[in-house]
């Protein structure tokens, strides 16, 4: 009897440091081993299969955003859909934007791309190349000009010249950096006077790599910006992202896409399951 | 706060006697939690909760301070031994120039952190050539050029030609040009891409740098330790500078990776200024990581 409760023990330790290892963060990682421990109780020696299943349900259940996914698609009525993109340095903001790009052009769309990033060395020009690529116009102004300027010059040109999306790219900053904060929630301001509804849909990109964090990150974005989803980058390295779960737990925020390369079709809709099943690879 | 917490399990013990094996058990369930918060890895978590538990079991508690105050000095005082001596010096001494190369994973800070470098050696009078070795990233070159125009340094760049040529058309400019150190700045790559990871391999092998760091995002989490072993496995760094520290990152990716790789921590990057580069302090990034 001993030898099977030592074995138990085994098993949930090697379970847990793979939920934590995948960056679900402690918290999380309890919840569902106390899940698996009464789970034990009540079935007798279930198999390691059956183990995962229960693992793979309780990730889902965390997972399940209890806010209802917004205007997932832009909409004629509101035209132009606009989309604020925002994150810490390096996260994958622009590139991720230049697939957003692409992946609105293919269905049809007129986009317009907004060089909001006013401050970063060549920042515009990566841009540039990107809105090139994905067959999107683009407004941008001298570095250093004011980024709420640009963003407000960008969708007033795109209600003018009929666009129906307008994707805004925006400075990497450290959401511990309140004036920082403060120009961002300036943006939104100005982006919703030059178009009544917009921004539609802020997004925060988050590189999969980062730890705990996230939650931090994700927290005083979501305090200024009100965000509609999360943009998970960098799912293609061996970072699971497994910090999405706490972030959905405690804010609700639903992952609408995955960055899964480098490439400008390197985009996924985001999808529970399949999330789930590469956590538990 | 993890001393607050540590106060309450030891508040029983009432400053006599020796710390006992139950105490210290509860006392380092809270000091792993903290760990694994702060993003240190869970194999580097388990060792030093281990090695802890040796010196804290049978410890005389101190009068002069509360124990749970005492068993955050062990845990300090482990953390800054296990993070290395005070910034470990360039390694000047060699033939010249000196070629640092800068590596990492993607949108880590190394096109930034090389010009930190050598707006650094720039103030110490070395003569600065910064090498454009990035020829996917969109306007990677252009970045890299705009940051070199600002410190007035030299600038290399080559177009239609692998990095590996680049790298070495660089380092032959610099020997005839009497250029102190040459500062490579690489494409963000991942460690499980093995074309790009020979790649580098390839620059290592033709201009032999002196200096071969890791740029390291400091918010990493659990992954930061798979991706250090492998740069480190193929490359043999010198070093690794922790990026991105201007922030509520605990930063504990870099006790993970200087438990596994034992390579030391040179710089930090903290901010987007090219100024904002200083020295590591072990002993600050324990106090942070600790929370
Ligand atoms: N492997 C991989 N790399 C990505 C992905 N998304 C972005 N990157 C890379 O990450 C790096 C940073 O991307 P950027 O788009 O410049 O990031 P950013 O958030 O705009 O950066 P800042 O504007 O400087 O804050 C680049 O090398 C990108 O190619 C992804 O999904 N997978
Ligand atoms: N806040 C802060 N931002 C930093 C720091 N170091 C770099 N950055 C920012 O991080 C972002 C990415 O920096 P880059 O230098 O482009 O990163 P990279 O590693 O060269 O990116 P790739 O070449 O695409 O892999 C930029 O916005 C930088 O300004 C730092 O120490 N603190
Ligand atoms: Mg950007
Ligand atoms: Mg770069």
């Amino acid at each position: 009897r001993t030898t099977r409760g030592a074995e138990r023990e085994h098993a949930l330790e090697e379970l847990e440091q793979r939920l934590i290892e995948a960056d679900v963060g402690v918290e999380a990682a309890v919840i569902i081993r106390d899940r698996l421990e009464e789970y034990l109780r009540t079935s007798p020696g279930p198999s390691l299969e059956e183990l995962v299943g229960v693992i793979r349900k309780q990730l889902l259940d965390l997972m399940r955003a209890p806010v209802p996914p917004p205007l997932a698609e832009p909409e004629e009525r509101v035209a132009p859909y606009v989309v604020l993109i925002a994150g810490v340095n390096g996260s994958g903001k622009t590139t991720s934007l230049g697939k957003l790009a692409r992946h609105y052009a293919k269905e049809g769309h007129r986009v317009m791309v907004g060089a909001a990033d006013t401050f970063r060395a060549a920042a515009v020009e990566q841009l540039a190349i990107w809105a090139q690529r994905a067959g999107a116009d683009l407004v941008a102004q001298k570095p250093g000009a004011d980024p709420a300027s640009v963003a407000f010059d960008a969708v007033t040109a795109a209600k003018a010249r009929g666009h129906s999306v307008v994707l805004l790219d925006t400075a990497g900053r450290q959401h511990t950096k309140v004036n920082l904060m403060n120009e961002l929630a300036k943006i939104r301001r100005v982006v919703n006077k030059a178009h009544s509804g917009a921004p539609h849909e802020s997004l925060l990109v988050l590189d999969a790599t980062v730890g705990q964090n996230a939650v931090s990150q994700a927290r005083l974005f979501h305090e200024v910006l009100e965000l509609d989803g999360i943009f998970l980058a960098k799912v293609d390295g061996t970072a699971k992202g497994g910090v999405v779960v706490p972030i959905i737990r405690e804010l609700g925020l639903p992952v609408r896409w995955l960055g899964v390369g480098e490439g400008i079709d390197d985009i996924e809709p985001f999808s529970p399951e399949r999330f789930v099943e590469a956590m538990l690879a | 706060t993890l001393t607050a917490r540590l106060e309450d399990i030891f508040s029983k013990l009432q400053g006599k006697g020796k710390l006992d094996e139950k105490s210290v058990r509860e006392a380092l369930r809270e000091i792993r939690l903290a760990l694994l918060e702060a993003d240190v890895n869970y194999r580097v978590v388990k060792d030093f909760v281990a090695r802890i538990q040796e010196s804290a079991v049978g410890e005389e508690v101190l009068s002069s301070i509360t124990p749970g105050q005492q068993v955050v000095g062990i845990v300090y005082r482990e953390l800054v031994r296990l993070l290395g001596d005070e910034a470990e010096p360039i390694l000047w001494k060699g033939p010249m120039p000196l070629v640092i190369m800068l590596v990492g994973l993607q949108g880590s800070g190394k096109t930034t952190t090389a010009a930190k470098v050598a707006s650094l050696l720039k103030a110490r009078n070395k003569k600065v050539l910064l090498v454009a070795a990035d020829v996917y990233r969109p306007a990677a070159v252009d970045q890299l050029r705009i940051l070199a125009d600002q410190l007035e340094v030299g600038f290399y760049r080559m177009d239609d030609v692998p990095p590996k040529e680049i790298c070495t058309g660089a380092v032959e400019r610099a020997t005839r040009e009497i250029v102190d150190v040459v500062i490579l700045d690489t494409a963000g790559r991942l460690h499980i891409n093995e074309p790009m990871m020979e790649e580098l391999s390839g620059i290592a092998a033709g201009v032999k740098p002196r200096e071969r760091l890791l740029v390291l995002d400091g918010m990493t989490g659990q992954d930061a330790v798979r991706a250090a072993q492998e740069f480190d496995k193929r490359l043999d760094l010198t070093g690794i500078i922790m990026t991105k520290l201007d922030g509520d990152a605990r930063g504990g990716a870099a006790l993970s990776v200087r438990a596994v790789t034992g390579k030391p921590i040179k710089f930090i990057g903290v901010g987007e200024k090219l100024e904002d580069l200083e020295p590591f302090h072990p002993s600050r990034i324990a106090s942070r990581i600790l929370g």
